[in-house]
C-alpha cells in the first residue's frame, strides 16, 4: 500500500491507496514522459548523434535519459528553501519529502544541484554539458563504441573550447564539469535501485 | 535489475519518440 511516490516528475508525490501498482505506474509514466521524449528531442539536435546506428541512439538515451533529466530539472530543487517543485507547481520542503520515504537520493540530488548552480553556466554550457552526459562511450550494450567515443570526444572539445572562452580566468570550471560526471552515474544507481523498490513493492 | 529502462517502459517511450528520426534514416 504505497502511499506516497517522491519523484517531481509527478504532479504529486501523494499516491491513491486504493488504486493498483499497475495503475500508479501508468499515471506517473503520462507524468514523466513528455520529459523524456524532451530528451530525445535534444538528443536529435545533438550534432552527429543522428549518424549514431539506431540501436546505439537507443542504447545511449536508455542510459542517460534519468542523468540529462537531473541536469535539465536542477531548477526544480531550491537550495536555499529546500524545496522540491513537482510537476503541478506545487513546492514540498525536504522534510515532508523525507517523511514520506525520501532518502539518500533526495539528499545526493541537492548537493549535485548545489554544486552544478555553483558553476553559474550559461544555457549554451549547460547544453553542451548535457550532451556530454548522453554521448558516454562507456554505456553498456553499444555496438559500435568508436563511434559513440568519437564524437563524445568532439563534445568534450567543444564543451572545453566554450568554458575556455567564457571563463579565461576559470578553467577549473571544465574540470569540475567533468567530475559531475561520475557523480551523475552515481544518482543513476541510487535512481534505478528506487525503481526496482517500485517494481517490486509499488 | 541491469536494465530499469526496459523494464519500466523507457525504452518504449525513447523508441517511439524516436522513430520520425529512424524513419528519415532508413529512407
Amino acid at each position: 500500500n504505497r502511499m506516497h511516490l517522491v519523484c517531481p516528475m509527478n504532479t504529486s508525490p501523494y499516491v491513491d491507496p486504493q488504486k493498483s501498482g499497475h495503475s500508479i505506474w501508468e499515471e506517473f509514466s503520462m507524468s514523466f514522459t513528455p520529459a523524456v521524449r524532451e530528451v530525445v528531442e535534444f538528443a536529435k539536435r545533438i550534432p552527429g548523434f543522428k549518424d549514431l546506428s539506431q540501436h546505439d541512439q537507443v542504447s545511449l538515451l536508455k542510459a542517460g535519459t534519468f542523468e540529462v533529466l537531473v541536469v535539465r530539472f536542477t531548477s526544480l530543487f531550491n537550495v536555499k528553501e529546500r524545496t522540491v517543485t513537482f510537476l503541478s507547481g506545487r513546492k514540498y520542503s525536504v522534510e515532508a519529502l523525507r517523511s514520506m520515504g525520501a532518502g539518500d537520493l533526495l539528499n545526493s540530488m541537492f548537493d549535485f544541484t548545489e554544486k552544478l548552480q555553483a558553476l553559474n553556466l550559461s544555457e549554451e554550457e549547460m547544453s553542451l554539458f548535457t550532451a556530454v552526459v548522453l554521448v558516454s562511450a562507456d554505456r553498456s550494450g553499444l555496438e559500435n563504441v568508436n563511434s559513440v567515443e568519437a564524437l563524445q570526444e568532439t563534445l568534450i572539445r567543444a564543451l572545453r573550447s566554450l568554458i575556455t572562452k567564457n571563463h579565461p580566468n576559470e578553467i577549473a570550471i571544465f574540470t569540475k564539469l567533468l567530475l559531475k560526471l561520475p557523480d551523475l552515474r552515481s544518482l543513476n544507481n541510487m535512481h534505478s535501485e528506487q525503481l526496482l523498490a517500485f517494481k517490486v513493492h509499488p | 535489475f541491469s536494465d530499469p529502462a526496459s523494464n519500466l517502459g523507457l525504452e518504449d517511450i525513447i523508441r517511439k519518440a524516436l522513430m520520425g528520426n529512424m524513419e528519415e534514416k532508413q529512407e
